[in-house]
């Protein structure tokens, strides 16, 4: 079973 | 004053069509480099940056950085109303409400001016590391798109395992088992640049999507890495692109 991760997680807020 | 004139309606038109099934509004930044923008679908698991630079427009005027923030689909309709050989100048002057475009056609014989009510949005904007990804792919966009399709016909997830002589996506339902791979052809028109394998697995529906901007561009590039989004970039001529970032899925 897989889990779908959020794009924010990778990329830091600027 | 904030004013970019286009050759082509047709260019707007297709770069709204890549965008509208991911987003519903968005914000394009201005700035006397060119027109950017920055978005993640609703559900933040996909970003889409875009990069429109200067030399893609026949006139370019920006005095002052400005957001403007719009609705696709009303953006859409408007863009609807002209021809795609129009040749089309967005404007706003600052401190803008609205967004002015003019469309002209090619026999300069008809002008059109809309204007369209611009969006005060709140938009986060994500730092995107330059990546060095293990595995460069370049196919036709079209051949992209088509097994996107024929995956997403199978399961809602794709696996995509890329190694030094393939790529191969794979996806696995509950009608059975598709299996696609592409190894690089002698005309060229695939080609693999891999370091180090990679395997994983993406919702295959946010795939289909980015494929709307098919119509862009002949070719696209898929970048893989361990441990980082997926890209799938489409080059819109030769001054802009399209590039779309998918988070991968996780075992549990």
């Amino acid at each position: 079973q897989s889990k779908q991760t959020s794009i924010a997680s990778y990329f830091s807020k600027v | 004053m904030f004013e970019a004139r286009l050759g082509s309606t047709l260019l707007l038109k297709k770069i709204v069509d890549a965008l509208r099934d991911m987003l519903n509004q968005t914000t394009l930044d201005c700035s006397d480099s060119g027109i950017q923008l920055q978005s993640m679908d609703n559900s933040h698991v996909s970003l889409v940056a875009l990069s429109l630079q200067v030399d893609c427009f026949e006139k370019y005027r920006c005095d002052k950085n400005v957001s403007l923030g719009v609705d696709l689909k009303s953006l859409a309709k408007v863009l609807k109303c002209a021809s795609g050989d129009d040749a089309v100048t967005i404007s706003a002057p600052d401190k803008a409400d609205k967004l002015g475009l003019s469309f002209e056609s090619l026999n300069k014989e008809r002008f059109a001016d809309y204007e369209l009510r611009l969006l005060n949005l709140d938009q986060e904007h994500l730092g995107i590391p330059d990546t060095d990804y293990s595995c460069v792919v370049h196919m036709p966009a079209t051949e992209f798109a088509r097994i996107c399709r024929d995956m997403t016909t199978f399961s809602e997830s794709v696996t995509i395992v890329c190694s030094k002589d393939s790529i191969k996506f794979t996806a696995n339902g509950e009608m059975g088992t598709a299996n696609i791979k592409l190894t690089e052809t002698s005309k060229g028109d695939v080609s693999l640049q891999v370091d180090d394998p990679v395997t994983q697995s993406f919702a295959g529906r946010y795939l289909n999507t980015f494929t709307r901007a098919t119509p862009l561009s002949e070719r696209v590039k898929i970048g893989m890495a361990a441990d980082v989004p997926l890209l799938v970039e489409y080059p819109i001529e030769d001054f802009g692109y399209i590039r779309y970032y998918l988070a991968p899925k996780v075992d549990d």
